[in-house]
């Protein structure tokens, strides 16, 4: 199994917030609010995505999470807009 | 499958579509087959119809643009975006785009035409994403060289359209419930100390980390192992896992795929010609004994020798009491077999020829 990462890196954070915004109607008018780490409602967004997949539902950015929104998709919310 | 209650939906079901433009990446022709062949797989199970227009405003209109197509919804360069569609409805409503920055093909390379075509048009026509790894419209993109609608798919779009008017009604692959009862499994192995149960197209995997049950397609690890194996078993000592369907057997090493395989099981390990499959596979890590499950008898084959033991094949009845005629799998861990016939599980001492316990087949997932 991947070894846990030391950090979520910068990168990493773009990874989600780009992937919340376009799939889980995350509206961030263009801040950076995944960096916030305690902004509720990226949790409740991340929850949702790993309730959708199946994922540990931790609202937490971990391995699984990320290494899932890495793979390719439709370009189709998975939540109603 | 998920509906809305603003499921949007077409009023009418004899559809036209048109494709704008064509990819470079595949000759027109192919793009004409794949954008027809996932029209169809949603008319087999449907009352609706579609017919291809060359001009002018059509229902569905199918394009390949790349980045912002002003459509409030930009590509994404290589990778990632795919495609989308929208939803049933007047000018863009139905119509489906393609990420031209991606590169299409008509293999198992990525990213098959046919598959993606197959899951926006899911959209065009109403559906929205499944929650089922199985299904044509989970969001992701999954390629095992198939293309099928899942039930959850079939059971989707006649949920919005209605049933088919073919007298049959066409039915499709169900993804597994891991904690359903009756789930026989196909095969069991170790592998490097974990246990991995499969079931027709899938794998499920204990995942030491959380108690969520791993399931995905086998073709995620082994993407040329063919579908519908029998039976599988780890050689530890050579870190090798052993998969077989009829008289064939691939070997695989981790991820990889070993050369010069599949290998006959005739020339192999010595069966008899008139072995047409194994059912069931184990190997007693202590010895290197491996046992081979056929119908009610079992083979008993010496790794190290690389031959088979004299006396076999023996009946399971004599030397597995309690346990039946027929074994569906079997694996070793903790020093036990595990021998799986149907949906029960019998944990079973090789020393003392006892039944141990006796659970689900599938009690390993704690459900």
């Amino acid at each position: 199994f991947p070894a846990a990462t030391a950090g979520t890196r910068e990168q990493d954070m773009e990874v989600v917030q780009k992937y919340l915004e376009n799939y889980y109607n995350l509206k961030s008018d263009g801040k950076q609010i995944v960096r916030q780490r305690n902004s509720s409602l990226v949790t409740e967004k991340l929850k949702k995505m790993q309730e959708f997949f199946g994922l540990k539902v931790t609202g937490k950015i971990d391995a699984d999470t990320l290494n899932l929104m890495r793979q390719p998709r439709c370009g189709v919310p998975d939540i109603a807009q | 499958y998920v509906l809305t209650d603003r499921t949007l939906r077409w009023e009418h079901t004899h559809l036209t579509y048109r494709i704008e433009n064509y990819t470079p990446d595949l000759p027109r022709a192919d793009v004409d087959s794949a954008i027809e062949k996932a029209f169809q797989l949603w008319s087999n199970v449907s009352p609706l119809t579609f017919t291809k227009v060359l001009r002018g405003q059509a229902d569905i209109m199918i394009s390949f643009v790349r980045g912002d197509h002003y459509d409030n919804s930009p590509f994404d360069g290589p990778d990632g975006n795919l495609a989308h569609a929208f939803p049933p409805g007047p000018n863009l409503g139905g119509d489906a785009h393609f990420d031209e920055d991606e590169r299409w093909t008509k293999n198992y390379r990525n990213y098959n035409l046919y598959r993606v075509a197959a899951h926006e048009l899911g959209h065009s026509l109403g559906l929205s994403h499944s929650t089922d790894i199985g299904a044509l419209m989970y969001p992701n993109y999954m390629y095992d060289g198939h293309v099928q609608l899942s039930q959850d798919d079939i059971n989707a779009i006649q949920a919005i359209y209605g049933p088919s008017p073919n007298p049959v009604q066409p039915t499709g692959p169900q993804t597994p419930q891991v904690c359903d009862s009756n789930l026989i499994f196909d095969l069991i192995t170790t592998f490097r100390g974990e246990v991995m149960f499969f079931k027709d197209r899938f794998y499920m995997r204990l995942n030491p980390f959380y108690p969520e049950v791993e399931l995905n397609f086998i073709s995620t690890f082994w993407p040329n192992l063919p579908s519908g194996l029998q039976a599988a078993y780890e050689f530890a000592e050579r870190d090798e896992v052993r998969f077989f369907k009829g008289g064939k057997y691939w070997a695989v090493q981790g991820q990889e795929m070993l050369y010069g395989y599949p290998k006959d099981i005739y020339r192999s390990f010595g069966f008899p010609k008139a072995v047409k499959n194994i059912d069931a596979a184990v190997s007693d890590e202590e010895t290197g004994k491996t046992y081979f499950f056929v119908a009610n008898k079992y083979w008993r084959y010496d790794e190290y020798n690389q031959s088979m033991d004299a006396g076999y094949p023996r009946m399971i009845a004599a030397d597995f009491p309690g346990i039946g005629r027929k074994v569906d799998a079997a694996f070793q861990k903790y020093g036990f077999f595990y021998i799986i016939r149907g949906t029960t599980q019998y944990k079973f001492d090789l020393q003392t020829k006892r039944i141990l316990s006796i659970d689900r087949a599938n009690s390993w997932f704690s459900c």
